[in-house]
């Protein structure tokens, strides 16, 4: 954890549906690669951390102090991946849903 | 009626069936993974689909839900009828295409053997007839609403020509499904009627016929779409009142009570009496400037029992001023 790099990327998190008492009627997957974003959006930002326009100008807005209070951008997940679950309804009856936005697959400072 | 297409011309949703045919094979270790007791074959299927879809990324049926609807048998006339309840469908999932999934049996022995042994008719010319078709069977689909006792709307027939061995058929229902939920009657019936005499009285077969309705769920993009369907505990403790509900919602089991003020609120301070605590410097007011209004005489001090007999008679006489004994009138007095 402590070697991961300051600069906002994305970072790795398995979430077993057992750990958040889903799995009683989750039948699967039983876990999945989650991921998450952490890190820095300071200014200069990197291109890997591909800004958005606004907060290239946020940051500089921030880094120039015209205006007291501006928080630097957010290290927010960009790209994301859809996860299909197969799970029991309230009637016990098997359902396969197929959910967008469950892992990350980029980060990106926004 | 409804003339469902051959097992084949099944749209390529409905794929992942060929392998079906056989109920007992469970592709891979799906069977295994849904437990000893999820050995049924709708299951088994789901599981196929799920598969299909974690590996290839290949939508069921083109868009992002299936739903699965296991039978209920009942016996009605000495017939079997499968009940199939759909009301687990959301408002937000519009129906792309609905199958009706089922074990046929070939023609029982015995029938067949009737049909072999009985002497065959002969035509003039003394040469036997060719056999008659086997019997024919049908589907009929019905659709109820839930609390009606009625055998329900015939929404669709199929006629079934019996199967050379036992095998999985598919039949393409999405009309009649539709057609239900147009009209709020989500509970569907399949009867298997079948022109032999005595069908016998059906008994409950591991290969139940199951139905499956490929929809697209509309709300699925929504933020937070996976916690309408996956987050089933409830974060307020139950018998709490709904958190968007008023206080005073006729769903709030509790009886608000109001508290009725009997009489003047009992409290200790002297009637009229600053309760600010004497400043260091404040002057020093005459008695009688504190008491504007003259102050009645004291009573003697009555015994405990009746005193507090006294204090409920004075309670009822609703006097509006309390009667305090002599030492805390001193201390108010000095106070």
């Amino acid at each position: 954890q402590w070697d991961e790099p300051r600069v906002c990327s994305r970072r790795y998190l398995k979430v077993d549906f057992a750990d958040i008492g889903w799995n009683e009627w989750i039948i699967s997957p039983k876990s999945f690669d989650a991921y998450y974003c952490a890190g820095a959006c300071e200014f200069p930002m990197p291109k890997i951390v591909r800004p958005s326009n606004h907060a290239t100008i946020q940051s500089i807005v921030r880094a120039v102090g015209i205006v007291p209070g501006i928080p630097e951008p957010c290290c927010v997940p960009d790209k994301m991946n859809s996860l299909g679950v197969l799970f029991l309804d309230e009637n016990r009856n098997v359902v396969l849903k197929v959910y967008p936005n469950m892992s990350v697959d980029t980060c990106a400072c926004r | 009626s409804h003339r469902a297409p051959a097992w084949s011309a099944l749209p390529a949703a409905a794929d992942g069936l060929q392998g079906d045919r056989d109920p007992q094979r469970a592709p891979g270790d799906a069977a295994a993974t849904l437990g000893p007791g999820a050995q049924d074959m709708v299951a088994v299927h789901m599981h196929r689909l799920y598969e299909k879809y974690s590996r290839r990324g290949a939508r069921p049926g083109g868009g992002n839900t299936v739903r699965s609807f296991r039978a209920r048998l009942e016996v009605v006339d000495q017939k079997a009828v499968y009940f199939f309840n759909l009301t687990s469908m959301q408002d937000s999932e519009t129906i792309l295409m609905a199958t009706f999934h089922f074990y046929s049996e070939p023609p029982r022995w015995p029938r067949a053997l009737e049909v072999l042994c009985k002497p065959r008719a002969k035509n003039a010319s003394g040469r036997s007839l060719p056999l008659g078709p086997p019997a024919r069977q049908h589907l009929l689909f019905r659709s109820l609403s839930q609390n009606t006792a009625t055998q329900g709307l015939l929404r669709g027939a199929m006629a079934l020509s019996p199967p050379p061995r036992g095998l999985w058929q598919a039949k393409d229902i999405s009309p009649i499904v539709k057609a239900a939920r147009r009209d709020g009657e989500l509970l569907l019936s399949a009867q298997l009627d079948s022109e032999e005499r005595d069908p016998g009285v059906p008994r409950p077969s591991p290969y139940a016929p199951y139905i499956l309705v490929y929809a697209n769920d509309l709300a699925i993009s929504e933020p937070n779409s996976v916690a309408v369907t996956l987050q089933r505990y409830d974060p307020f403790p139950a018998g709490d009142p709904e958190p968007h509900a008023a206080p005073n919602s006729s769903a709030d089991p509790r009886v608000r009570r109001a508290a009725q003020a009997t009489g003047p609120l009992q409290d200790n301070e002297l009637p009229g009496l600053d309760e600010r605590p004497p400043r260091a410097h404040a002057q020093h007011f005459h008695k009688h400037q504190l008491w504007p209004s003259p102050f009645r005489a004291l009573k003697p001090r009555p015994g405990r029992k009746d005193r507090r007999k006294k204090g409920q008679e004075v309670f009822m006489a609703s006097s509006q001023v309390l009667d305090f004994d002599e030492k805390t009138m001193q201390k108010a007095r000095r106070k």
